[in-house]
């Protein structure tokens, strides 16, 4: 099975979630970046969201086939706050 | 569904193609996007007419990172394009990362792929669970030839703007779920200690100590495979998984196809009147690869390359009374034929079926 890259550090980790969870399950930017927080913090509730919606085992934490789901190429969802 | 529920007023709707990228000729910018939009159309009342000199609905154009609509791209790669819901102005509009690799083929990202997918938004879709739909939102390749809407898609979209108007209604694909017990297969084989469970343009991959079974695309490791596949098996000394479809064979060595394929399958040694393999495996032990086709079976000689004599033979005189085979393969010394949604288990040694299963016993339902 796949090797588990070496110790990515917790700060690259985070960013990588943090983008994708900001770019497509409106993540606000402002939100406690804790990832090992035990009362839910909203980027644990978005990533269960978001692995949830993918078929994911629901972890709430960025395991590594999240990881990987997070880095594939996929469609765009456009802020269209404005808009409306 | 997308929020609200929004939809097209009418049903016949205009679109306009603002500018090209570079890296494709015009006319297959032009095609790929006629061909995704007649994927909608196909299965729906609605229709495209393509405007030159005015606004459309649907305004297609390709953008770089910030193109003043609050939602910039990101270069190569990570987001390939967005798509409005349905609306006024900006509504409907599709925009194209003008820095993806876009292509017409399985290199890159295929325009017609992305196309059809964002046009699902423009008509007011979101994105689906479904890994298998057009809506699932990460990327997949399928050939272009040989895409079919998958029904999720055809089920959401039917139900904004109803059934299309021809006489039969069309149909499309359903994902395969490993623990649905009307599951059978097209072919199996192991590869290099998985068992790879094919199935439409679906292959399901289960590690014997992993709990969970992976759902892929033939295309996502093999894109110029065919789907469809209906026989496979693993020749473990030269580490090659030979592939069937109709009269020809690959050969797939890890990722690659093997150059000079496919060949017909005839220079096995089968006979001309053969036109399709149903199941195969290799006994790893003896060298022997066996082919299951209708009611009889050949065996071929791996190390002199050549069919054995006396065959055909009869499958049931052999095998018992499994009638026709879909899938096969051999571990552990058992030979497993599959027939349905009912799996054999025969004792090579013992020339007799040993155990009756459910096909998907392998996937810890």
């Amino acid at each position: 099975f796949p090797v588990p890259p070496e110790a990515e550090d917790e700060g690259k980790t985070l960013q990588i979630v943090e983008t994708y969870l900001q770019n497509f399950y409106n993540l606000q930017r402002d939100h406690q970046p804790h990832l090992r927080n035990k009362s839910e913090s909203p980027l644990t509730a978005k990533l269960k969201e978001m692995q949830a919606f993918l078929g994911l085992e629901v972890t709430g934490k960025p395991d590594l086939d999240t990881l990987e789901m997070m880095k594939k190429p996929r469609c765009g969802v456009p802020n269209i706050e404005q808009y409306i | 569904f997308t929020a609200g529920n929004p939809k097209w007023k009418t049903n016949n709707l205009t679109y306009r193609i603002l500018n090209y990228t570079p890296k494709m000729r015009q006319a297959d910018v032009d095609e790929a996007i006629q061909k995704a939009l007649s994927v909608w159309s196909n299965v729906t009342p609605l229709t495209f007419r393509k405007v030159e000199d005015k606004e459309a609905d649907i305004m297609i154009s390709f953008a770089y990172r910030d193109h003043q609509d609050n939602s910039p791209f990101d270069g190569p790669n990570g987001q390939l394009a967005h798509a409005f819901q349905p609306g006024e102005g900006i509504g409907g509009d599709v925009h194209l990362d003008e820095e993806e690799a876009w292509t017409k083929d399985g290199k890159g990202y295929n325009l017609f792929i992305v196309m059809a997918h964002e046009l699902g938004h423009s008509l007011g879709l979101s994105h689906s669970t479904d890994p298998g739909a057009l809506m699932y939102p990460a990327y997949s390749y399928t050939d272009p030839n040989e895409f079919l809407l998958p029904q999720d898609d055809i089920d959401g979209i039917q139900a904004i703007y109803g059934q299309s108007n021809a006489a039969v209604q069309p149909t499309g694909p359903v994902t395969p779920q490993a623990c649905d017990p009307n599951l059978t297969f097209d072919a199996i084989t192991i590869l290099r200690g998985e068992i790879i469970f094919f199935k439409g343009r679906y292959m399901l991959r289960k590690h014997p100590s992993r709990a969970e079974t992976e759902l892929n695309f033939i295309s996502l490791f093999w894109p110029k495979l065919p789907s469809g596949i209906q026989a496979a098996y693993e020749n473990v000394e030269k580490d090659e998984v030979l592939v069937f479809k109709e009269d020809k064979y690959w050969v797939i060595r890890g990722y690659d196809i093997a150059p000079r394929y496919p060949k017909p399958i005839y220079h096995l040694g089968l006979p001309k009147t053969v036109k399709r393999i149903n199941a195969a495996y290799n006994d790893e032990n003896t060298g022997k690869t066996y082919f299951f086709t209708a009611d009889r079976y050949w065996r071929y000689d791996e190390n002199k390359k050549s069919m054995d004599h006396g065959y055909p033979r009869k499958i049931v005189s052999d095998f018992g009374k499994i009638g026709r085979i879909d899938a096969a393969f051999q571990k552990d010394g058992y030979i497993y034929f599959f027939h349905g949604t009912t799996q054999f288990q025969f004792d090579p040694r013992a020339k007799r079926i040993v155990r009756q299963m459910k096909s998907i016993s392998w996937f810890n339902c």
